[in-house]
């Protein structure tokens, strides 16, 4: 069916691999520790 | 078409940072008592548009407790963050401030600070000594005669007690008391406070000068007691009731 191919064609667009040395972005909180955490 | 919303500001973005800078800043310049503390982390940041080059930010920050008394003249970034063998105190600060045409100003700030449970501290450091409370009769003791002892040695101006800072206890290896405390001079030589204790007053606020001690009493294995005072100078803008407690 149109609706399964459709849905295949995402998955497979989903599993294309990240360029080399790409460094996802951090999560934006909380940030990072300067000393440590208690 | 409305624009689409600028991207939520995170945590470690120079904006976040620059306004945790200035809170931290706040909150240790509006304190009169204790330790200057550190930013830790910037837990969550919050911005609320207000119009052209105005917002408001809600900043959730930890923060650690220093070395160095609210007291101290040198700047914050010469302190050094108690490190985690000291029995380290946290501070979580919610503040909200108002960034008009790039000008930080604060709106409110709330704190809560806490010591590291003794539990943390036995894990990770079975030997090392814990706080101990600021009316303990051994605390109580030792930073009396400390100030005595400093006082009795000491032939200038005569120190009174502001507050106790923080203390620890150990039992094992050694047995030992270690105690911080924020002093005062009076108007008195050391002479002078012996004979008439009650006519010492502290200084005038343009003259007075602050300080601060350390001391350490050791009973087992061996005995040993020590006593270090230094004397910060002048703090403008830094009053104390006059009403101090005087350990004498």
């Amino acid at each position: 069916s149109v609706a399964k191919r459709a849905a295949a064609e995402v998955a497979q667009h989903d599993k294309v691999p990240r360029p080399v040395g790409f460094v996802p972005p951090p999560p934006p909180c909380p940030g990072k520790i300067r000393h440590f955490k208690i | 078409a409305p624009t689409a919303p600028p991207p939520p500001l995170g945590c470690d973005d120079p904006e976040s940072e620059a306004a945790a800078e200035f809170a931290v800043n706040y909150i240790n310049g509006h304190s009169h008592h204790g330790y200057k503390f550190a930013l830790n982390r910037i837990e969550q940041v919050r911005v609320l548009p207000q119009g052209p080059n105005n917002e408001i930010l809600f900043l959730e920050l930890d923060l650690l407790e220093t070395t160095c008394h609210i007291l101290n003249p040198i700047p914050l970034a010469n302190c050094s963050v108690r490190i985690f063998e000291e029995h380290a105190v946290e501070g979580d600060c919610d503040v909200k401030l108002q960034k008009l045409n790039g000008q930080f100003s604060v709106l409110a700030s709330k704190c809560h600070s806490h010591a590291d449970s003794a539990e943390d501290v036995r894990e990770r450091c079975p030997d090392c000594p814990l706080l101990a409370k600021l009316n303990d009769t051994d605390v109580l003791a030792t930073v009396s005669s400390a100030l005595n002892d400093y006082n009795s040695k000491t032939p200038d101006a005569y120190l009174r007690l502001l507050e106790i800072g923080r203390a620890v206890k150990q039992y094992h290896p050694v047995r030992m008391v270690s105690v911080e405390f924020a002093v005062a001079a009076t108007n008195c030589t050391s002479q002078q406070a012996k004979d008439n204790l009650g006519a010492c007053q502290l200084l005038p606020e343009d003259q007075s000068n602050f300080g601060f001690c350390t001391a350490t009493v050791v009973t087992e294995p061996s005995q040993d007691f020590t006593v270090k005072c230094q004397l910060y100078g002048h703090q403008p803008g830094v009053t104390y009731p006059h009403s101090g407690q005087d350990t004498s």
